[in-house]
């Protein structure tokens, strides 16, 4: 456990409940992909399935259980108890395209053609375009709530914080993992778009609005 | 090395 491992999990949790408390204190999940947070609830579900198999740590197991019962809450929020305020008209990105695709390359490409590690693949591919529909939703209404560019910004931060970690852990534990790298690189490019308007607009008070 | 179970990483 390094520094930029330990901030990057707490970006990750402050990502989380950002949005849970948003949608939760405003009664309305309006602006927010609903497929995306059944992606990441999907995402969550096949990593950690070896909570099952192995013990890490006490760490470990909190985070892994938090992570994966927010990420059912929210998606409980949005389809179930806000449905009302769902805005699923804007919500239209086909994630069939993500899914089939992150199947296939799963199966391909891992470290161990066996049923968890190829579901582990699977979720580390999934999660780097898993906040596309969230991407796809903002450019298409043009605008985010300015708590909406937080939360982006907390997730996005993380991945990338993470990749910081994987270059401390080369140089210092020998360590790399070539899946979760590639695909963390990929998420993380997925942001900068995200992280150069949230930088040159959110953090000078205005709202995130795209062009017409 | 190869980051084969179990994963230590969130």
């Amino acid at each position: 456990m390094n520094i930029f491992r330990l901030t990057g999990d707490l970006s990750h949790l402050a990502a989380i409940i950002i949005l849970l408390l948003k949608i939760w204190k405003s009664r309305s999940c309006a602006g927010i992909s609903g497929k995306s947070q059944i992606l990441f609830a999907l995402v969550f579900t096949t990593r950690y399935l070896d909570l099952f198999t192995s013990f890490i740590s006490l760490y470990n197991t909190c985070m892994k259980l938090i992570y994966i019962g927010c990420a059912y809450a929210t998606v409980y929020l949005i389809y179930a108890k806000f449905r009302a305020t769902y805005d699923g008209n804007h919500d239209s990105f086909r994630v069939e395209f993500l899914v089939v695709p992150v199947g296939g390359l799963s199966v391909l490409i891992n470290h161990d053609f066996s049923p968890l590690e190829i579901l582990w693949t699977f979720s580390i591919y999934l999660e780097s375009v898993a906040i596309l529909p969230q991407l796809f939703m903002i450019s298409k209404t043009g605008e985010a709530e300015t708590i909406t560019t937080h939360y982006l910004f907390c997730l996005g931060l993380y991945r990338a914080l993470y990749l910081f970690n994987w270059i401390w852990r080369f140089y210092f534990e020998g360590f790399f993992d070539m899946i979760a790298i590639v695909a963390g690189v990929v998420q993380t490019v997925l942001y900068c778009d995200f992280f150069y308007l949230y930088v040159t607009k959110v953090l000078k008070g205005k709202k995130l609005s795209l062009p017409a | 090395g190869l980051n084969i179970n179990p994963k230590d990483e969130l």
